[in-house]
């Protein structure tokens, strides 16, 4: 599969994060998200979306991150925290 | 997902539209009766009741916004995020609900680009009486916008959804969980116009085909939808299998970049490795990536190692992630991946049993099976067999477009009438849908 540019990878963290697959972003540590956490993060998106998991950022799970949709996120916040712990 | 331990303690709650769309072709009152209708899917099954009042106390607010407008979920013009509503609860917000204003909202449209706002409102109308959002593709709880959802005055919520609401609320007295809505009179509810209010965009053009009574130059499931091609346009269905519109789409509006003079295409099919879409005309292919056509295309048929004289379908097979053709009585399987033609092809049709030759098209659907379509009649053939399942053919126009036997007056024999009426009424009759069991206690 093509590497993700640095475009796609901003976009699948703010997408991630604004629908609760990632937690928000720590203020010391700025935008940085392990990329095992961000793998994980990719595998539930896609699990919740019906697509293969690969925990990639591939284009079949870009073209839903671009799919219209509502504002409200898949999971809550603690969801994402207890999947982080 | 799991269920929030949110929802109303009273079971009459109040709704308001407080601001309507801008610039939106939809009326006022179209607006209202859509919004009407979409809460009316909700109460319909359970014990709440819902009614339209003045004034700024109303549970459900309903506001048409822009951008940031104050509550912590910005909207971003066309696409992306779409509405969002707030979950029940004691907070002034609670229940309210919100349309991005800069979306082009429709109704019982053609257009292939907009947001039905019907659709939209029953899954927002969702939140705000406590349901979360799932990941079952049927359910309208899922987070995607998925289309149309079809007639508002019949929708009837998939069963899964109206399990989740049960448990919330429990039944409504007079509804059988198991059993099909009542037919409400119409002169108790507010009027919902046939057609939006721009009619002459949409009337029936003279060389726009009758889908009922038509055979399909192609078909194809492209990003989980169904594609049904014929002449000119196409006719679109959701992954739930509802028709977009019963107006067909002109295929030079939607797929930009095939030639203005090409008046039908031969197959169509989303390849696997990279989802772009390949469109057939005679000896001729073009790639799609989304709905533009990709540099250098067309290009001939023989890329493939297809000899010339075009193709009649083309699928590509999940099982085994090949692609099919087929021409006339023979089939050729191609390896997308190493881009070239698997050895010992073409051979006889005959191998798939069942299948009839000179194809319209096929394709997979999201059930997993394989679906060819000849003349008005489909097969299908299941579990990666080559054969096809038993009481196939069937009528495409009475399965997949929507119309009845008398409308499609194809293979509308006495054989497939009564496969019909048999599934039917085995449905009805039984107690139990998607392994779930009903209880009913409402009081």
């Amino acid at each position: 599969a093509p590497t993700p540019t640095a475009e796609d990878i901003n976009l699948g963290v703010d997408w991630l994060t604004k629908f609760g697959y990632l937690p928000p972003s720590d203020p010391v540590s700025g935008q940085l998200q392990t990329q095992e956490e961000l793998s994980k993060a990719i595998k539930a998106m896609q699990e919740f979306g019906g697509l293969k998991s690969t925990g990639i950022l591939d284009e079949p799970t870009l073209e839903l991150m671009k799919t219209p949709r509502c504002s409200l996120p898949d999971l809550s916040q603690s969801e994402a925290t207890r999947r982080k712990r | 997902s799991v269920q929030p331990l949110t929802k109303w303690a009273k079971r009459n709650l109040s709704w308001r539209i407080r601001t309507y769309p801008k610039e939106s072709a939809l009326g006022h009152d179209t607006v209202r009766a859509l919004m009407y209708y979409a809460l009316k899917v909700w109460s319909d099954i359970t014990p709440l009741n819902f009614h339209e009042v003045a004034g700024n106390n109303a549970d459900i607010q309903i506001d048409f916004s822009r951008a940031d407008h104050n509550d912590g979920y910005p909207f971003d013009g066309p696409g992306g995020t779409v509405a969002h509503a707030f979950f029940p609860g004691d907070l002034h917000t609670s229940g309210d609900t919100h349309f991005d204003d800069e979306e082009s909202w429709t109704f019982r449209s053609s257009d292939v680009h907009g947001m039905d706002l019907f659709a939209v409102a029953v899954h927002e109308f969702g939140h705000a009486i406590g349901l979360t959002h799932i990941s079952d593709m049927e359910s309208i709880m899922r987070p995607y916008y998925q289309g149309p959802v079809g007639d508002p005055l019949k929708y009837d919520l998939p069963y899964d959804d109206k399990v989740r609401i049960w448990q919330l609320y429990g039944v409504r007295e007079s509804v059988s969980p198991t059993a099909k809505p009542e037919v409400s009179r119409a002169e108790d509810h507010p009027f919902l116009p046939d057609l939006p209010e721009n009619r002459s965009t949409i009337q029936p053009r003279k060389d726009e085909p009758d889908r009922c009574n038509t055979h399909f130059d192609a078909v194809a499931q492209i990003r989980g939808e169904a594609f049904f091609f014929k002449g000119k346009y196409f006719w679109r269905l959701t992954r739930n299998k509802h028709l977009v519109s019963l107006q067909p789409a002109q295929i030079h509006r939607f797929w930009r970049g095939l030639p203005l003079n090409m008046d039908s295409v031969d197959a169509v099919y989303e390849r696997a490795t990279d989802h772009k879409i390949v469109f057939f005309k005679g000896d001729r292919y073009w790639v799609f990536k989304d709905n533009n056509v990709e540099e250098g295309y067309p290009r001939p048929i023989t890329d493939f190692g297809l000899p010339l004289g075009g193709v009649d379908a083309a699928f590509s097979w999940p099982h085994n992630d090949k692609t099919y053709f087929f021409k006339n009585n023979l089939y050729w399987r191609y390896d997308d991946q190493e881009h070239r033609m698997d050895e010992g092809y073409p051979v006889e049709m005959t191998l798939w049993k069942g299948i009839p030759a000179m194809l319209d098209d096929a394709m997979g659907w999201s059930d997993g099976e394989i679906y060819f379509f000849k003349g008005k009649e489909y097969w299908k053939v299941v579990d990666s067999s080559m054969e096809v399942e038993q009481g196939y053919p069937q009528s495409t126009a009475r399965d997949w477009l929507v119309c009845s036997d008398m409308q499609s007056d194809g293979p509308g024999s006495e054989s497939s009438r009564t496969g019909a009426r048999s599934r039917h009424g085995q449905q009805d009759e039984s107690r139990s849908e998607n392994g779930y069991e009903v209880c009913s206690c409402t009081s």
